[in-house]
């Protein structure tokens, strides 16, 4: 899993 | 999720409905750059589009979505229901400057050369820049009648807490996306001069047009 490209900041 | 979230999330918004509830009951958006809200209205459109392709909690979607109304209410409100009171003659600031190398440079460095990540990668190198045409409104007529200190206190603070959350993502959960905190940092940058254009034009301003 790619942390980055989960993008769960706003 | 850390304590700086809650705090941050909702920061942004809370400055956006201040500027609308000023709108709103003032009747007028004098001194407010469309343009700014017109790119901020852009940056949470091409942001959120993985609402339609990735599913984070209710929190997160709930959240994108009110960032997005929040955003194109404040347009609607300028551009036309209260149309008469933009100041669209200080208003210059030509986007184009910010969208056309905003577009190249997310096109050139993303983590990811897919079509949702580049336009990802544009709302966040536009955010950093989109309170531009708000401040050069600001330098040219010195005055923001309905830029409340309220509103410039959220927008700050919701740098602020994303700042702290980032370090603390950083150091407790080895979470680290450069592209979002150069941007930030350079956002931060900008609200400073924004803060700082606060201090010197309006406040001095409002001070001078008191009655003695």
């Amino acid at each position: 899993k790619n942390a980055v490209l989960t993008h769960d900041e706003l | 999720m850390n304590i700086f979230r809650p705090t941050g999330d909702p920061s942004h918004p809370a400055a956006i409905v201040i500027l609308l509830l000023k709108i709103w009951k003032t009747r007028s958006c004098a001194g407010i750059s469309g343009k700014s809200q017109l790119l901020f209205a852009l940056v949470f459109t091409t942001r959120y589009l993985g609402l339609f392709t990735s599913f984070i909690s209710l929190y997160n979607t709930s959240m994108k979505l009110i960032y997005i109304a929040c955003s194109y209410a404040t347009v609607y409100l300028i551009y036309m229901k209260f149309k008469a009171t933009y100041d669209g003659n200080h208003d210059t600031f030509r986007v184009e400057f910010l969208v056309v190398p905003v577009g190249g440079v997310s096109f050139l460095v993303n983590h990811d050369f897919s079509p949702l990540e580049i336009l990802w990668t544009f709302s966040i190198y536009l955010e950093s820049v989109a309170i531009l045409p708000q401040l050069f409104m600001i330098s040219k007529t010195g005055e923001t009648e309905t830029i409340t200190n309220h509103y410039l206190f959220f927008l700050c603070l919701s740098r602020a807490l994303y700042l702290v959350n980032w370090i603390w993502r950083f150091y407790f959960e080895g979470f680290f996306d450069l592209i979002a905190v150069v941007a930030g940092g350079v956002q931060t940058i900008l609200y400073c001069d924004f803060f700082y254009l606060h201090l010197t034009k309006v406040l001095k301003g409002k001070k001078l047009s008191l009655p003695a």
